[in-house]
């Protein structure tokens, strides 16, 4: 069974879609066999790849309210890879759902060890907030990468994400560890970029990732095209910085 | 009794925090009695005026919780005006606890009504999502402001929010109307920018309001030193565009 990396943080506008519909892209690209679970209700991810939600059948929310088996819900929207659980409106009902359940913070663990068998990497694309369709993420996965500009207020939203991440490693799934720290739109010229990076390297260390995604409109334009960027123009900065980023991760998240 | 309104899009990252802290201080500082209320469990606004959270013995969460009164909980992190009510990162338990509750959308609205009449408006920052914290501050509330970047994924969350803003319009709060779109971070020689804004202002006919804030560095730059940018260099593009966009709104928010 192959890793399962969940891309969260709980601020929001940090490049959780970009990163998680670009890297599965771009690994996709390489062969690899990649799932990419959309675990928010804005369902962004499943905009990114192109799909009419209008469209869907069944979505990540059928599978976790137990009515469709995770296989069922799976699309492809580019032959043969990446594929896609995609994400609906009524994702946000899931959330005050599962408040009640007996173990609510397994579901998607349960539903996705289903189909784990036919990926190399699972990746979670998480909404906005620490709440539980964050946190079924969490338990589900075994590494987590966090996106971050470096800007002031999600650096301070980093302490709070990291006493999270122990409560979980504690109390739901030791087996998870951070898979690293990721720069996103990265402005290399703007002083405030530069000592916010040099903060969190000190207070994290040998936590963030060699590579830093540059800002690049480039990724907003793809988006808006309803394709990766891998796939729109694989030449922009950002593509070749997500793919040094998928070089980077590779031996941790695809290895043997 | 005056005006609340809500800075609200469950898309994240769009400026919601940096709309309504320097709205907030641009008013306080023409002399009006300005009340900013953090519903965000991050505390980015608490941050943003250089609040200590640790030194916090209330905030929002045990005013929604009824363990103490609104006015209770009032800090004045810059003398006389703004008042802020501000959050921690407890208030996260706040959506599960609330969610059995009687009359669960109510709570903010019952709690603001005691403070109401000291000041000339109440400024909700809302968290990145459609939860019931959120649904608290669209039923407290008699408009609601939208920030929005230019960009595609933003665009594609308005419909979604609009649809929400009708049901809650319809069956908890027939008095909300939408105050309207503010474009942040705009930057008119982005192609997309401009492609965003036209389209935005033809779906949404005379919402899009005439200011625009740009992308500003000095924004980040004041919310790493806790001062709203009024305070922290007045002169600065951003500063003088939340001037602009005060005055374009007291007739619709202060009047009276
Ligand atoms: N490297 C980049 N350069 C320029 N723009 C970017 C970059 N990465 C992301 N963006 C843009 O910034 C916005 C926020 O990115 P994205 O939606 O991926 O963040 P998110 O963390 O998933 O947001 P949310 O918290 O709402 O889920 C999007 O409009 C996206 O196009
Ligand atoms: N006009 C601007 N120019 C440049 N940067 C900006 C501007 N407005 C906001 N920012 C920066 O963009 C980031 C997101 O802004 P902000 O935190 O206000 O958004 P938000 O919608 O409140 O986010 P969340 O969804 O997490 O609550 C912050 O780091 C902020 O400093
Ligand atoms: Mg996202
Ligand atoms: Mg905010």
């Amino acid at each position: 069974m192959g890793a399962i990396v969940a891309i969260a943080n709980q601020k929001g506008g940090v490049g959780k879609t970009s990163t998680a519909v670009n890297l599965a892209a771009t690994w996709a690209n390489l062969g690899k066999r990649i799932l990419l679970v959309d675990l928010d209700p804005q369902g962004n991810a499943t905009t990114a790849f192109g799909v009419d939600k209008k469209s869907l059948q069944r979505s990540i929310y059928q599978v976790l309210a137990g009515r469709c088996r995770a296989s069922e819900a799976v699309v492809v929207p580019f032959d043969p890879q990446p594929h896609l659980i995609p994400a609906t409106a009524d994702l946000s009902g899931a959330e005050v759902e599962l408040v009640g359940e007996i173990a609510r913070e397994q579901r998607l663990k349960e539903a996705l060890a289903t189909v784990a068998d036919d990926y190399d990497l699972i990746i979670i694309d998480c909404p906005p907030s620490l709440g539980l369709l964050t946190l079924n993420a969490l338990v589900a996965a075994n590494r987590v990468l966090i996106p971050m500009p470096c800007e002031f207020l999600p650096m301070e939203g980093l302490s709070q994400l990291w006493k999270i991440l122990g409560i979980v490693q504690a109390r739901l799934n030791p087996q998870l560890t951070v898979a690293g720290i990721l720069f996103t739109m990265f402005d290399p010229r703007v002083n405030l970029t530069r000592q916010v990076a040099e903060e969190v390297r000190r207070h994290f260390p040998n936590q963030v990732l060699n590579t830093v995604i540059p800002r690049n409109v480039r990724v907003s334009e793809a988006q808006s095209f309803g394709q990766p960027l891998i796939r729109f123009d694989h030449r922009a900065k950002a593509s070749v910085s997500y793919q040094s980023l998928a070089g980077e991760l590779a031996p941790l998240l695809l290895a043997g």
